[in-house]
Formats: C-alpha cells, structure tokens, sequence
C-alpha cells in the first residue's frame, strides 16, 4: 500500500534525523 | 505483550521510536552541558519532504475510499503530522543560529515524538479501515446465514446451493483467505490462537450447513407428501409417531449449525478489531 510506504518513509527520514542529533551529542558525551 | 498489534505497524514505528527515546535520553543526561548540535536543515528537509508525500498519499486515500470513517479520520491525523513536521523545522532553525539552545532541543524531541505519534495514529486509522473491509466481508457470509433459515421448500434448496455456489463460496474463500492473512499479521499470540481456531469451525461447518438444510427440506418435504397422499388423521398420526421426530431434530441439527457459524463469525469480528491484550483477556474474563 502507498500510504504504508509514505509512513515508512517518514519514521526512516526521522529515524536519519535523530541519528544525526544523537550521534553529535553521544561524541560530546 | 508487544507494544504494536500488527508486524507492519511494529516494522514502522519501533526504530523509531526507540531513536526518541535515545534523543530524550540523551538530552536530560547533557541538558546542563550546552553541547553543540549540528545543522540538522538537510534531514529535516527530509523529512518534510517525505510528510508532503504522505499528505498527498493521504488524500489521495481518502477521495478514493469509500470507508466514512477513513474519510473522516485520515485528514485529521495528516494536520498532526504536518505540525509535527513544521515543528522540527523551526526547531533546526533555532538550532542552526543557537546551537546549544536547550529550548531547540526540546522543540525537536518534541518534533520527533509528534512525528512518531502522527505516523501511529495515521496506521492506526489505516489499519482500522482495513479491518473493517474484512469485517464487511465476514457480514456479507453473515448475510447468506439469515437467508438459510428461510429456506422450506426443494426448489428453494435447489436456488440455495446454485445461488452458494456462486456467491457464498468465494465470499467464504475470500473470507478465509484475509482473516488467515490478517492472523499472520498479528503480534499478540492470544489473538491469532483466537482467530485461527473461529476461522477452522467456521471452515468445518460450512459443508455441514448445506447438509443440515438438505436433511430439513427432505423431511418436511417428506411430511408434506403423507398430508397430500393419505387421509389427514392417518398422516398426522405419522407425523406425530414416527416423521415428527426426525424434522424436529433436522430443525433443531440447522438452527445448531447456523448459530454456531453465526457466533463464529461475530467472534471473528470481534477479535478483528481488537488491538490490546487486555481486552481479550478481559473479554474472556467475563
């Protein structure tokens, strides 16, 4: 389904999002 | 007891959601420290981005279903995921001019946590309404139930079995087939165990439903024929002793098998629209 696709897409650009945040703030850590 | 209650809403959202809680984690552990956070414009123009589709799937969604509901719902849900996405957007504003802004960091764990809740909300609503098309399958079989009971006459069994053959046999198959898919896409064990056994009486009765109309048309048919044959006392007096038996106990074999293929089917519904163990456990309870 194209809507369960669009939702993936969105949680995975989320989740790349977040990783960018973290992974900064883990290497300060 | 798993958190989601299908394997695709799980497959969604459980990476992400752990990555929020790593964020929020990670924010109260170095809130005091004014830690630099980089310039997070280009995953957030992802994501905005990948909301615009959606918003644009989701629509698409609701002009061409015909599930009220759905109708109803999506466009709400797709507003909260839109607000969530403008939201991470000023959030890596603020923090591309203000890197160690903590208000920043909140506005993105809260971003985040929007997005996360959205997208739920938005499967939710999805699989609500694919539910509901199963649900609208298992009433059309529901549907051809009531109409068995109607049936008194040969020439209406004969109609019965031409008209199940074409109708009631696909419905049942595709029945079995979306409730047997929806099982394997179900996390909680108790509602599979639940549906899979519904679903196997329902398949075990079936041929005895047609049996069960047969052997009740052939005894009041049989019944009917003394009354027209012989003097009325003399067959009555038959009816009583000997045939009266039989088509009381063919009434009493239909209307059993019926009832439980109507039972059996509601549960199926019910259990269909179920999402957390605890209403089973709760239903079950009493």
């Amino acid at each position: 389904e194209q809507i369960l696709e669009a939702a993936k897409s969105i949680t995975n650009a989320a989740g790349a999002l977040i990783s960018a945040a973290t992974s900064a703030q883990k290497e300060i850590a | 007891m798993p958190v989601f209650h299908t394997k695709t809403i799980e497959s969604i959202l459980e990476p992400v959601a752990q990555q929020v809680s790593r964020l929020v984690i990670l924010h109260e552990e170095s809130a005091d420290d004014g830690d630099l956070m980089p310039d997070l414009s280009k995953p957030v123009q992802i994501v905005k981005s990948a909301v615009d589709n959606l918003v644009n799937v989701g629509h698409e969604t609701c002009s061409t279903s015909t599930d009220d509901l759905l109708r109803n719902e999506m466009p709400q849900v797709l507003v909260r995921v839109n607000q969530a996405s403008a939201l991470l957007i000023d959030a890596a504003q603020m923090l591309k001019y203000e890197p160690c802004s903590i208000k920043g960091r909140q506005m993105l764990i809260e971003g985040a946590r929007y997005i996360l809740q959205g997208i739920s909300a938005l499967l939710l609503t999805f699989d609500e309404s694919e539910v509901r098309k199963i649900g609208i399958v298992c009433q059309h079989v529901l549907n051809h139930l009531a109409h068995v009971e109607k049936i008194e006459t040969i020439e209406q069994l004969v109609d019965f079995v031409k008209v199940s053959v074409k109708n009631l046999t696909p419905i049942l198959t595709r029945m079995s087939k979306e409730v047997d898919l929806r099982t394997t896409e179900l996390t909680h064990v108790i509602h599979r165990q639940l549906l899979t056994r519904s679903l196997e009486q329902v398949k075990t009765l079936t041929p005895l439903l047609i049996s069960s109309i047969n052997v009740y048309v052939t005894s009041k048919h049989t019944g009917d024929n003394i009354f027209d044959s012989i003097h009325f006392y003399l067959a009555l007096y038959i009816i009583i002793i000997v045939g009266g038996h039989c088509i009381v106990e063919s009434i009493e074999n239909r209307d059993y098998v019926i009832n439980k293929m109507s039972d059996e089917l509601g549960e199926i519904i019910r259990i269909l629209q179920l999402t957390t163990i605890d209403d089973v456990l709760l239903n079950e309870f009493d």
